[in-house]
């Protein structure tokens, strides 16, 4: 039926200035959402530190991400919660990115200068969905000898996404020359506060067949 | 693809910057400030049908189906975009997590008439 419409782009009554700037903000606007697969504009309630923002973009490998099927996402703690000494539980919210397929995750941690040598450190993930609350899964282990920051590579596959959109990571660290004394004058050892907050940097493939590819008869 | 002058009636891209401030997207939107909205419009002729670099556009696909099967089509030749880009947004989604993504076929370079 198309055939005998008029061409819509062919001209047509010209609009007054204004009511095409406003014409074009509201396909912007469209265009901007859709593009995202988004319904409606994010309500940001909880925008990360600046300048844990900027130090963590920084960080970003300058990686340029393949169009239209690859998303690269810097995902902070939200809840920090020091469980013990040296056990911190780091509470991540990812959905709904994480329908995608996640190949390539690495969790940021800033070692403070009062590492005294070495620190051992387990990575586990804690089961958040109902009937695994309080399992958990060893995902990796790492040995830092120098302080500042620390990308830590996690297996993309002991990350399968959940429901809840909620990851639950503890680290379980201790100094491998245990003296205690030494330790205790050194007080922490992981900074999780202000702007050398721990977040997650990961790469997610979204589940769409690849856009812009023409299927060829 | 020529440029747009008001009084130009023929087929032309309408460029047209947003800065992201004016729909206050500002906060969500980290990077970058703004882009392009281009978009085509304006007369094809019989004598501009097919023509600049019509072969990428979906359109010429349809249209030259439509020849095969019909000599004369009984439709107007129309003013499509024939080449597009993607565009990179850096953007905070509802969780406050910061997600950096190529949106394909964002931003229109070229219009032609089908």
């Amino acid at each position: 039926q198309g055939i005998r419409s008029a061409c819509p782009s062919c001209g047509g009554p010209t609009l007054a200035p204004q009511a095409e700037h406003a014409l074009v903000l509201e396909l912007a606007k469209q265009q901007i959402l859709e593009g995202l697969h988004l319904t409606s504009r994010p309500r940001i309630t909880h925008p990360p530190p600046q300048a844990a923002l900027t130090r963590a973009l920084r960080r970003l490998q300058p990686v340029s991400v393949a169009p239209g099927n690859e998303e690269e996402v810097i995902s902070f703690a939200t809840i920090v919660a020091s469980t013990s000494t040296y056990s911190s539980m780091l509470t991540f919210h990812l959905s709904p990115l994480w329908s995608g397929h996640l190949y390539h995750a690495r969790l940021w941690l800033h070692v403070l200068p009062s590492l005294p040598g070495t620190l051992y450190l387990r990575i586990f993930r804690y089961g958040t969905r109902r009937g695994y609350q309080g399992s958990r899964t060893l995902l990796a282990k790492h040995q830092m000898t120098t302080t500042g920051w620390h990308a830590l590579t996690l297996p993309s596959s002991g990350l399968k996404g959940e429901e809840s959109g909620v990851l639950k990571l503890r680290l379980d660290y201790r100094p491998l020359e245990s003296n205690s004394t030494v330790i205790g004058q050194s007080g922490p050892l992981l900074d999780m506060t202000g702007h050398q907050h721990p977040f997650l940097e990961l790469k997610i493939g979204t589940n769409e067949p690849e856009a812009g590819r023409v299927r060829r008869r | 693809t020529p440029t747009c002058e008001p009084e130009t009636p023929l087929c032309c891209r309408r460029d047209h910057y947003v800065d992201f401030q004016e729909l206050g997207w500002r906060d969500w939107i980290l990077q970058p400030e703004g882009y392009q909205l281009n978009y085509c419009s304006g007369q094809c002729p019989p004598h501009l049908a097919g023509s600049p670099g019509i072969a990428a556009s979906f359109h010429s696909a349809v249209f030259s189906l439509l020849k095969a099967n019909n000599p004369w089509p009984v439709g107007s030749s129309c003013c499509v975009p024939t080449a597009r880009r993607p565009l990179s947004l850096l953007y905070l989604d509802h969780n406050g997590n910061v997600v950096k993504t190529d949106v394909p076929d964002m931003v229109v370079e070229a219009c032609g008439c089908s």
